[in-house]
């Protein structure tokens, strides 16, 4: 794909393109923030001859569901009250303390009594998921990543001792 | 022999979001 051009939205949401040759099109926005969560947008559109394309997307319909379980290495039990961390992989460092995680996190949570906590998340973004104890904030594993595809669903298993 | 293109992008809500880079390719 060949960029054509870049225009940034105005107060409204909006941007103008103008005056296009038919033809389909590629538009993407990589930097679209509902709250604070960065959404990676990219759609194809048509342009027709004589024709005005209003085109109107919902970020947060660039989304996919993550469901994850954590599970005991001893016995294979559900384990709840696990702290969950979800970071943008460009922001997660292994060697960072549980707050400092918190801090970049898109989303954050603890299991339930089945050892599952779900995020609806944005598509095709890296993240990487962080585990933690939430009494101690002692940290339990992590993993480097994980990705959904929109609006499919990723079960997502990861043990702790 | 043109067409027209615009391009809104929205929170949950409807609300615009301003000063997003939004890119064109071919």
């Amino acid at each position: 794909n060949i960029l054509l051009e870049t225009r940034l939205t105005d107060p409204n949401g909006l941007a103008d393109f103008g005056d296009l040759n038919p033809n389909n099109y590629m538009l993407v926005a990589d930097s679209a923030k509902v709250n604070n969560v960065a959404y990676l947008v990219q759609e194809y559109v048509q342009v027709r001859t004589g024709a005005v394309k209003a085109k109107e997307t919902k970020v947060t319909d660039y989304s996919g569901t993550f469901a994850l379980t954590v599970r005991s290495y001893n016995n294979n039990q559900p384990l709840k009250n696990i702290g969950v961390i979800i970071i943008p992989s460009n922001k997660f460092n292994y060697a960072s303390t549980t707050a400092a995680n918190l801090k970049v996190a898109d989303f954050s949570g603890v299991t339930n009594d089945t050892g599952l906590i779900t995020f609806k998340i944005p598509s095709n973004k890296q993240y990487s998921v962080y585990l933690y104890n939430t009494v101690t904030n002692a940290s339990y594993n992590y993993n480097n990543s994980v990705s959904v595809q929109k609006d499919a669903t990723v079960n997502y298993l990861m043990n702790i001792y | 022999t043109s067409g027209k293109l615009t391009y809104r992008l929205t929170d949950d809500a409807g609300k615009g979001l301003a000063n997003v880079k939004v890119s064109l390719f071919d």
